[in-house]
């Protein structure tokens, strides 16, 4: 599974 | 998207707007640092490069381009404005805030996720936003009279940290894989800067007395 990203954060 | 992270964007805009009434309608930045106004400008235009490249949500655009416009203007109010740059606490606010960028850009160059440009920059913006409430912070010790409007400006930014760390806990148990250091670390950091604030924050609270912070 592709890590999860957390750029969709701000 | 959960409550705590709709929460903490909530205090953060809030936070802002409470930043923007006070230099916008009373024409005053008194007791507000323009070193960690212009660090955060800096912040989120370091952080924000995906603005145009990758689309995430309607939300997460108008986000982007309501803290870049707000972090460049309150500069601009501080720095240009005629009226705002006169209630400035010029020589109050003395905080060596340029130092802090080349250690947070090595630190990026060296502890990140992704060695890519975009990345990089991403992750400096992560740990100069850590420390870019500190000129803030040393400039309150400084100010004998915390106006209550500084004084929630404050608070509101703390606890935006705050609720980002319930955010990525609630994401730790809910999302496969979710694990990421860097945010998670610098963003622990940047909250502990706010204990003492909040302590003194909510003491003048408990005993109903004007918000002073001890030098």
């Amino acid at each position: 599974d592709e890590k999860q990203s957390n750029h969709d954060e701000l | 998207m959960n409550i705590f992270r709709l929460a903490g964007d909530m205090t953060h805009l809030a936070s802002v707007l409470v930043l923007l009434l006070k230099i916008h309608t009373i024409k005053s930045c008194a007791g507000i640092s323009l070193k960690t106004q212009e660090l955060f400008a800096i912040v989120f235009a370091s952080r924000y490069l995906d603005i145009f490249t990758d689309f995430i949500s309607l939300y997460n655009t108008l986000m982007k381009l309501i803290f870049l416009g707000s972090s460049f203007s309150i500069v601009w109010y501080i720095r240009r404005h005629k009226l705002v740059r006169r209630s400035y606490d010029k020589d109050q606010d003395t905080f060596r805030h340029y130092f802090l960028l080349l250690p947070c850009f090595i630190l990026a160059l060296l502890i990140n996720e992704k060695f890519t440009f975009k990345e990089v920059m991403w992750t400096f913006s992560l740990y100069l936003e850590a420390v870019a409430i500190l000129p803030q912070l040393v400039l309150l010790q400084r100010t004998k009279n915390i106006d209550n409007l500084t004084g929630q400006y404050v608070f509101l930014l703390g606890a935006y940290r705050g609720l980002y760390i319930l955010n990525w806990i609630y994401r730790y148990f809910t999302e496969p894989h979710y694990v990421h250091w860097i945010p998670w670390i610098s963003g622990l950091v940047q909250t502990l800067l706010y204990a003492d604030f909040f302590y003194y924050y909510f003491e003048s609270w408990k005993n109903n007395k004007k918000l002073q912070l001890p030098a």
